[in-house]
């Protein structure tokens, strides 16, 4: 007799944060690194 | 008090050392700022309590740990100079073997 | 080519005419022997080649001659080898060869000396049943309310074996009786007084318990489940065969083109023919089943008919979406149904994962760009230094 039908239960694909997150996160370590050089500069450690 | 006094003597030397040398000031600094990145991104895994993708997460980290012993490893021998090794060889091997780990985390992430 | 085995001295073979008529009218070559006639066993065989397309045993006395023509051994090999086989038995002939070759498949006929009675009928000297008990259109589709006469009849027990089509079962009221024994063999539908059984190659066995059923004086009655219960045992009807199974993806490419690999779109189709006595037509189910397996099935789907020619229907899965697991797998098309020829298509197809380059790339997930600007960031602060500790002095 028919058998009950199968269909394949797919793995749910990881969540992406949103974009603006990110690019908050992202200027945030820009400005980390941005601060970074100007301590360097304003401590005369660089020339 | 003791190990209050200790601490601000400890404090006051360090200082001391490295206000007169901008190449620990440089290293120091840099240090510094690599720990900051890394709590900026372990405070973003916490935002969205997820580590996807996990290759990018781990490059993230690595860079920013490898270089902090790398910049350590460089500091140790800004001193004294060790016998039979000459004194830009230390900064050499800081820089190829930065460059390798460069190399790495960017592969990696991809 | 059929040989047909018959005992002279159990029944007349001249009261079998009609239905041996009728198959030579079909263009069966029958070859006649008498089981008590020679002493040696008839070949069935030529070497490897089997010497026969069917046999037919009529009811025979004493089972020493007919074990010395077809033994169980040789019976079991013709019908693996591809042979089908009519026997016919009564309550007075039950030889062993035949009750142990009918046993090997699940068949356990009445002994010798019962007989299946029916005292609530109109005629309790005889039995007769009615289409109703008729338990495969495959075999017989009987049109018309029908009353076909059995005379003396045994009556088999079945296993629940899936090979086994049961044809005709006995009336509820009937019951298998043995002269001298209280304990009857069969009571009531239990008791089946015509079944088949489809070996895994298609060749079919039916079993009549009755001698009476195919004679010539009943013929008014039988002969219209005589001739299919014949055609269906000898394969000339409800024989199916598939035809062109493929599969492909989606836009048409093909596998050999290019190999598929996980979560690729696929189309999975396949064609069915049935042979309805003089040529093939379109096999029309609503039944048919695809399964993609490893191991076990990730997918089960019921096919749904697409395009047809003069011959064949086309079946189609439709698009489907191949698992995220990659491996070996199987496309496979598995249709049984009892009293239809089986038929099994398979095809074994590796799945690959996805290659490196496959994946989404780094630049293209959000949750990434906060690792990339890190990583970007240190470099950029590391020319910097490089730059900056060469130039200073400590």
């Amino acid at each position: 007799s028919v058998k009950p039908e199968i269909h394949h239960v797919f793995h749910a694909e990881p969540k992406r944060v949103a974009r603006p997150i990110a690019l908050l996160f992202v200027a945030i370590i820009f400005l980390t690194v941005l601060s970074l050089i100007v301590t360097w500069l304003n401590s005369c450690a660089a020339t | 008090t003791d190990f209050q006094e200790a601490f601000n003597i400890s404090k006051k030397a360090y200082f001391a050392q490295v206000n007169n040398n901008p190449r620990l000031k440089l290293i120091d600094t840099f240090c510094f700022f690599l720990v900051l990145l890394g709590i900026i991104q372990f405070a973003f895994i916490v935002l969205i309590r997820d580590n996807f993708p996990f290759n990018a997460f781990l490059s993230g980290f690595i860079i920013c740990v490898g270089q902090f012993v790398l910049l350590m490893s460089l500091r140790l021998q800004l001193g004294n100079s060790f016998p039979c090794i000459s004194k830009g060889r230390p900064f050499g091997e800081f820089v190829v073997a930065s460059l390798i780990l460069h190399f790495i985390c960017l592969h990696f992430i991809n | 080519k059929t040989l047909v085995l018959y005992d002279q001295s159990a029944e007349i073979l001249e009261d079998y005419s009609f239905f041996l008529k009728d198959l030579e009218e079909r263009d069966y070559k029958l070859e006649y022997l008498d089981v008590n006639s020679t002493s040696t066993a008839v070949d069935l065989y030529d070497k490897e080649e089997r010497l026969y397309d069917n046999i037919i045993i009529l009811p025979t006395k004493g089972g020493k001659n007919l074990a010395r023509q077809a033994p169980v051994k040789q019976l079991i090999k013709f019908f693996e080898g591809e042979g089908n086989i009519l026997c016919v038995t009564s309550p007075g002939s039950v030889p062993n060869t035949i009750r142990l070759f009918l046993n090997e498949l699940g068949i356990y006929p009445s002994p010798k000396g019962h007989v299946v009675r029916d005292y609530f009928s109109s005629s309790p000297d005889e039995i007769i049943v009615s289409s109703d008990h008729l338990l495969n259109k495959h075999v017989y589709d009987s049109k018309k309310r029908e009353q076909f006469v059995f005379g003396d009849s045994s009556a088999a027990l079945l296993e629940n074996r899936e090979q086994i089509v049961p044809i005709l079962n006995a009336p509820r009221t009937s019951f298998t009786e043995s002269k001298g024994k209280g304990n009857s063999w069969t009571s009531g539908s239990q008791g089946f007084l015509v079944t088949g059984f489809q070996n895994l190659n298609n060749a079919r066995l039916a079993w009549i318990g009755s001698s009476d059923f195919l004679k010539n004086k009943n013929q008014d009655a039988n002969k219209d489940f005589a001739k299919e219960l014949l055609k269906w045992t000898f394969n000339e009807k409800s024989v199916v065969k598939s035809v062109q199974a493929t599969h492909s993806h989606a836009d048409g490419t093909s596998y050999d083109e290019v190999p598929y690999k996980i979560k690729d779109k696929v189309v999975y189709s396949i064609g069915f023919s049935e042979w309805n006595g003089e040529k093939w037509v379109p096999h029309i189910a609503d039944d048919i089943q695809f399964e993609l397996r490893q191991v076990d099935p990730y997918y089960r789907l019921t096919l749904v008919p697409g395009e047809s020619d003069s011959e064949t229907q086309y079946y189609t899965t439709g698009e489907f979406i191949l698992p995220d697991r990659h491996g070996v797998f199987t496309f496979l098309t598995d249709y049984r149904k009892g009293g239809l020829s089986f038929t099994n298509d398979k095809d074994v197809r590796a799945i690959r994962h996805l290659a490196n380059d496959e994946y989404p790339r780094s630049w293209e997930i959000s949750n990434s760009w906060v690792y990339i600007s890190t990583i970007c960031g240190v470099i950029a602060a590391w020319v910097f230094f490089v730059v900056s500790f060469a130039t200073t002095s400590s």
